[in-house]
């Protein structure tokens, strides 16, 4: 059974501005 | 076949043929008879010893080639039949001396240096040599009937292990007769203790070296003549006059080359095997460094060996600690690996990339770089064999980009998989 990848769009980046991939 | 490397190409230790390193060579000479103005000039001719003696006179003039008596006489083919001689102008006498200078282009080593001579001997004569191209001149050897006045120098003083590499002066060869065609002859490894063992003796090996010979002849042979009245066909008897000047041996090339050869501008050169380089052959050629340069003996070719880079580098540095740390088999440390490589051989995947074991470590893509999600991962760096990223709690793959079994994606880029309740 393969897990889907993570998408990128689902996650929350509020206080995390920083983490953020430019190209997300 | 090539003298250097045997049948199967194994390298094997080579020399250049001996030979007479002064032949065709310019000699410079401080006095030579005829060169302002012509002059006259006698010579003194007996039977023998204690004979009568006869003189008779000639002239020495610079533009008539017939009488004259150049420096290019010293070094020009020699025929007994035809002998030609340099000649010093007349009468040039202790403390003035005439000196003979020699450059032969590069370093050899020095088997003798012959001096065949048209006058007397020499009451008193220096052999030196030079080691850097007329710089600095060390003595060879001395030569005259009062080694103790002329050069406050023993007479035949016995050659020892500590004293090997000095000059020693000696009377031999000095005795005014005969007239003409006496020969002095110095061989520079006569009576040295550790010649036989040449091979290993870095010091006879220094001592036989050499780049320029000069000859300074010190005071001329009388019969006591010189200094009565009406001295002057006297004087013009005694001068120096020489008709082969020989300096035998090897263009000095370490053991790693079998011939001297001209280069670009002209200058003798070894032609270097085994990986060495310089006109000695007396360094490694670049990326060469994966032991010292040594220089070759019967027994051991002592080649240059290139560096191990896998072909990611095209410099290396040698590195004496690595060296020995490997029981004196290889000390060469790449340097600016590509390709993503890194260590002294090139021979892993620097940080940040992982092998890709379907190619060889010498192919230019043998390294991948490490693929790692940005959230899922918590770090860049991947293992450097397969590849795998170190991924967050409740990741999984590779490349930490999915969540492992039983837990879902979550909102938060901290905690992306959170369990599934």
């Amino acid at each position: 059974e393969v897990m889907p990848t993570l998408d990128m769009a689902l996650f929350d980046w509020t206080d995390y501005e920083d983490m953020k991939p430019v190209d997300t | 076949p090539d003298p250097c490397y045997d049948e199967p190409g194994t390298p094997r230790r080579c020399i250049p043929d001996f030979v007479n390193a002064a032949f065709g060579k310019e000699v410079r000479a401080s006095s030579t008879c005829g060169h302002k103005t012509p002059s006259r000039f006698c010579v003194l001719s007996s039977a023998d010893k204690g004979a009568e003696r006869t003189r008779t006179c000639h002239t020495c003039d610079a533009s008539d080639p017939r009488k004259y008596h150049p420096p290019a006489y010293l070094t020009d083919l020699n025929n007994p039949h035809n002998l030609t001689c340099w000649q010093s102008e007349n009468f040039v006498q202790f403390p003035q001396n005439v000196t003979l200078t020699l450059s032969l282009g590069k370093k050899f080593e020095v088997t003798y240096v012959s001096l065949q001579f048209c006058s007397p001997r020499p009451e008193s004569m220096v052999i030196y040599k030079s080691m850097d191209y007329g710089k600095t001149w060390v003595p060879f050897q001395f030569y005259s009937t009062q080694c103790r006045k002329m050069y406050n120098k023993p007479n035949r003083a016995v050659i020892t292990k500590q004293n090997e590499q000095e000059a020693v002066c000696t009377d031999s060869h000095t005795d005014m007769h005969p007239l003409s065609g006496g020969l002095i002859a110095f061989s520079t490894l006569d009576g040295r203790p550790s010649a036989h063992d040449f091979d290993n003796s870095p010091v006879l090996q220094d001592w036989v070296t050499a780049t320029d010979i000069k000859v300074v002849f010190g005071r001329l042979h009388t019969f006591g003549d010189e200094n009565e009245d009406d001295s002057e066909p006297a004087r013009d008897s005694y001068f120096y006059s020489v008709s082969d000047l020989q300096v035998g041996g090897r263009c000095k090339c370490n053991g790693h080359a079998s011939r001297c050869v001209k280069d670009r501008e002209g200058s003798l050169v070894c032609d270097c095997k085994h990986n060495t380089a310089g006109p000695e052959c007396d360094r490694c050629k670049p990326f060469h460094y994966d032991r010292p340069w040594q220089r070759a003996t019967a027994r051991e070719a002592n080649e240059c060996v290139a560096c191990n880079c896998n072909l990611h580098a095209r410099r290396c540095r040698f590195n004496m600690e690595l060296y020995k740390l490997s029981g004196r088999k290889s000390g060469g440390v790449c340097l600016n690996c590509r390709h993503n490589t890194a260590g002294r051989h090139c021979h892993y995947c620097k940080e940040g990339f992982y092998r890709d074991l379907s190619k060889p470590i010498s192919h230019r893509k043998a390294c991948k770089a490490c693929d790692c999600h940005p959230v899922g991962a918590a770090g860049k760096t991947c293992n450097q064999t397969t590849g795998q990223c170190p991924c967050k709690d409740g990741v999984a793959g590779v490349m930490c980009n999915r969540c492992a079994k039983g837990y879902q994606q979550s909102r938060s880029p901290i905690a992306p998989c959170i369990k599934i309740p």
